[in-house]
C-alpha cells in the first residue's frame, strides 16, 4: 500500500499557496 | 430575498459562485461593508464560518455554506447541476478536477508572476507539465463535445473555465495553447457568454508568457 | 449488472465509493486483474480513464468516471447525496473540506511515518496545527449533531471519515484528540458501522503516535 500511495498527487504545499494567497489579498 | 456571499474583490472561487447565479437567477449579493483580513476574523463570522475562509455563503434562510463548490451547489438551479445522479456525478467529476489537476498548477506557475509568492524554477517546469497534461485531457474530452457534461452548460463548465482563468489570462500564450484548440475553443465560447461576462468582463487571452519579476 | 472500480489495495479513497455502495446496495466490484502502474498504463485504460488516475470507474452502461467524490456520488442513492439541493450542498462543502482541510495535511504528517516520503519538521508542525483545526472544526460542528448533514449518514460522513482513517490509525493519539470528543464520538460511530466495518475492517484508533524512523 505504501508503494502505492507514493504515487498519489496530493498538493503538499497547499498551506503555503493558501497563505500566500491570503497575505496578497487582505494587504490588497 | 437576499443571499449573501462574503469575499474579496477578484477572487475567481467567487466567480463560480457568481457566474453559476447567472445562469439560475438566484439573488446573490457580495456584501460591501466586508473586509477581508477584517471581517473574516470576527467572532460574528467565525461562528458562521469557523475555518474564516472565503468564498462564504449565506442563504436567505440563514443557511452557512463554505467551500466555492458546495455554494455553486446551493445557488445553482438543476439544470446546472446535472440532470441525473449520473450527469451530477460527472459535474463532481469536472469541479474535482479543476480543484486537483489544475488549480495546484495554476497556482504554482502563475502566483509568482503575480507577485504573490516566491517563483522556484523546479515547481514551476513541473507545473507547466501538469498544465499541459490537463489541458490536453480536456481537448480530447471537447474533441466531440460543446460542453463538458451533457449539451447545455453545467457546473463543470464554470468551475472549469473560472479556475482556468489566470491561466489563460497570464501565460498560456499562442505557442503554449497551440496543441490544444478545443479546450481554447471552448474556453473562448464560454468567456464570451453573457452570464460569464457580466461577471468576469472582457478576458483577453494573454499575447506574452509572464515571467517571474524578481 | 456489474459496475467495475479500479484501484490498488487499502485506497483510503477507493473506500469511500466501496462504503457508498453498501449504503446504497449499488453492485461494485473491483477488477482483480488490475495491476496499479500496469493496467492503469495501457491505452485501453487511458483511452477511458486519460489520467490514469485511480480509483477509476466504469458503470454498467459503460459510463467512465474519474475522480473518487464523483465515483461515491454515481454509485450513491439519494439518501447519501442529500435529500434537498441545499443538503446536497453541505454534502459537496464536507467532501471538499475533507480533500482541501484535511487530506494534505494528513499525508504530510502520515507518509513520512508510513515511510512513504521524507520527513520535514517544520511541515510537520504545520500539518500538525491544520488537523487541529480541522478537527475543531468538525467538534464544533457536531457538538449538536449526529451525523454531519441532516439527520442520517451521507456522503459527508463517509467521505470525512475515510480521509481521516490514517489520522485516527497513525498518530491522533490519545493525547492528541483529546480537545475533540465530539469529534471522535462521531468517529467511532463510523467505524463501527456494519457497512463501513465491511470495508475497512475493525479500525483501531493508535495508542502512540507514529514518529518517522529515519
Amino acid at each position: 500500500m505504501a508503494l502505492e500511495l507514493a504515487h498519489e498527487t496530493i498538493w503538499f504545499d497547499k498551506w503555503r499557496v493558501d497563505d500566500a494567497e491570503r497575505q496578497f489579498y487582505e494587504n490588497k | 430575498s437576499p443571499q449573501t456571499l462574503y469575499t474579496y474583490p477578484e477572487n475567481f472561487r467567487a466567480f463560480k459562485v457568481l457566474v453559476a447565479a447567472q445562469y439560475s437567477g438566484a439573488k446573490v449579493t457580495t456584501d460591501p461593508a466586508f473586509v477581508f483580513g477584517d471581517t473574516n476574523k470576527t467572532p460574528a463570522f467565525l461562528n458562521k464560518f469557523p475555518l474564516g475562509k472565503v468564498p462564504a455563503f449565506e442563504s436567505s434562510d440563514g443557511r452557512c455554506i463554505f467551500e466555492s463548490n458546495a455554494i455553486c451547489w446551493a445557488v445553482a438551479n438543476d439544470e446546472l447541476r446535472g440532470a441525473s445522479p449520473m450527469d451530477q456525478a460527472q459535474v463532481v467529476a469536472w469541479m474535482s478536477f479543476a480543484d486537483n489537476e489544475i488549480l495546484p498548477a495554476s497556482c504554482t506557475w502563475v502566483f509568482p508572476c503575480m507577485g504573490i509568492m516566491s517563483f522556484n524554477k523546479g515547481n514551476t517546469e513541473r507545473a507547466k507539465e501538469d498544465v499541459r497534461k490537463a489541458l490536453q485531457c480536456l481537448n480530447t474530452h471537447l474533441l466531440t463535445r460543446t460542453f463538458l457534461v451533457g449539451e447545455r452548460i453545467t457546473l463543470a463548465d464554470v468551475s472549469v473555465c473560472c479556475t482556468l482563468l489566470h491561466l489563460y489570462q497570464y501565460v498560456l500564450d499562442a505557442g503554449f495553447r497551440k496543441p490544444f484548440q478545443n479546450a481554447n475553443r471552448w474556453f473562448t465560447t464560454m468567456i464570451n457568454q453573457p452570464q460569464v461576462k457580466a461577471v468576469i468582463g472582457d478576458l483577453k487571452m494573454c499575447d506574452k508568457m509572464a515571467q517571474f519579476d524578481p
